[in-house]
């Protein structure tokens, strides 16, 4: 999937598999992501959990799990806020869009998360306090996870070389180059681009990954999941001026710096 | 070194009757309070102050028999907390997240 991460940096990676997406004293999220075609390199999240850490009078330790197809409006445990403490109304789910759209409110950490279901993916944004990303107890393991490291230098993709392999019609490097969408069902480039643009003038990063996604899948709810997801950070990120972002980073992970 | 601001917010978490003594409150004080000092190690080396407050913390904790895994205490709050009363009377203050304007990140994961 394609990740931003605390620090705006913008990156396309495989991370095939379980990977933590957070991991501090407050709350551990984790995500699965799976081949969008059978033999792709490209993959996007099938299932997610998030475990909300038992904290203190306000709540009990709650799960969110949502997977392919399913979005629930509830923790695992049927409940819909923190438990029977004195503060579980300081965790409550509500549902947005009954199927697509979920979000989660922790007052007691200051934190809202959005959850949604596009096409047959999951998307997944948060808005969270500085102090409490670092809440890490024992500094040496201080957050080697995916919103702040960003993803490894080994599952990152180069999109950009993929849209240019794509507009000149060849092959991509090492294989991520765009498949057929379905056998027998290809997305011109020019259409790709055009379906994009409706959705996301803006010719920015958002607009590059939801090219890319079409270019890869053939499936044209991506082009939803890149516009929703611009639209959870117009409404979380706390600073407009980084809406858009132009510049991926291939850095190396744990070296935080200026995104771009 | 900034142990005297561990130090102030430390007092400041214990002042007030939640955090007696002998509560699990105070334990979860503790272990912010050493979390910071932690925090400052690096700044604080050779700081008689700093030093005199890291043996203070082991011996409240073997005095109180905290452990040393736990929560600790939430982000304590800068200001006098805003909100509507009614919201803040349904549930201990320490439900509310109160940092004066928290600088927010965010992070999305989305498209394949």
């Amino acid at each position: 999937p394609h990740l931003r991460t605390f620090t705006d940096r913008f990156q396309t990676c495989m991370v095939r598999g379980a990977w933590p997406l957070i991991d501090n004293d407050y709350l551990n999220v984790q995500v699965t992501n799976t081949p969008v075609l059978p033999g792709s390199a490209a993959t996007a999240t099938s299932k997610l959990t998030i475990i909300f850490k038992n904290f203190q009078e306000c709540v009990e330790q709650k799960v969110y799990q949502a997977e392919m197809d399913e979005l629930p409006a509830a923790f695992a445990d049927g409940s819909k806020n923190g438990g029977d403490k004195h503060g579980a109304n300081s965790l409550k789910i509500t549902e947005k869009v009954s199927g697509q759209h979920v979000e989660i409110q922790a007052k007691y950490i200051g934190t809202t998360i959005v959850v949604r279901q596009v096409g047959r993916y999951l998307t997944f944004a948060v808005r969270m306090p500085e102090e409490v990303v670092h809440a890490v107890e024992d500094g040496d393991s201080q957050g080697l996870y995916l919103c702040l490291r960003g993803c490894p230098l080994s599952q990152q993709i180069d999109f950009q070389a993929v849209h240019a392999a794509a507009a000149q019609g060849t092959r991509g490097p090492h294989g991520a180059s765009p498949p057929p969408a379905a056998p027998g069902d290809t997305f011109p480039y020019e259409t790709a681009v055009a379906k994009c643009k409706e959705k996301l003038p803006v010719e920015d990063l958002y607009y590059q990954a939801c090219v890319f996604d079409l270019l890869t899948t053939g499936d044209v709810n991506f082009t939803l999941a890149a516009y929703y997801a611009l639209e959870d950070v117009r409404s979380l990120h706390s600073n407009k001026d980084k809406l858009h972002l132009y510049e991926r980073t291939r850095e190396p992970p744990g070296r935080a710096s200026a995104s771009g | 070194c900034k142990i005297l601001k561990c130090n102030s917010e430390f007092w400041s978490a214990t002042a007030g009757s939640q955090a007696a003594a002998d509560s699990p409150e105070f334990c979860a004080a503790l272990r912010t309070y050493a979390l910071c000092t932690r925090r400052t190690a690096r700044t604080c080396r050779g700081d008689l102050a700093f030093h005199s407050a890291v043996h203070g913390i082991e011996d409240l904790m073997g005095q109180h028999n905290c452990s040393r895994e736990g929560p600790t205490a939430p982000p304590r709050p800068r200001t006098p907390p805003g909100g509507d009363s009614q919201e803040r009377n349904d549930s201990p203050e320490t439900c509310h997240y109160r940092q004066a304007a928290p600088n927010y990140t965010h992070c999305g994961l989305f498209g394949d």
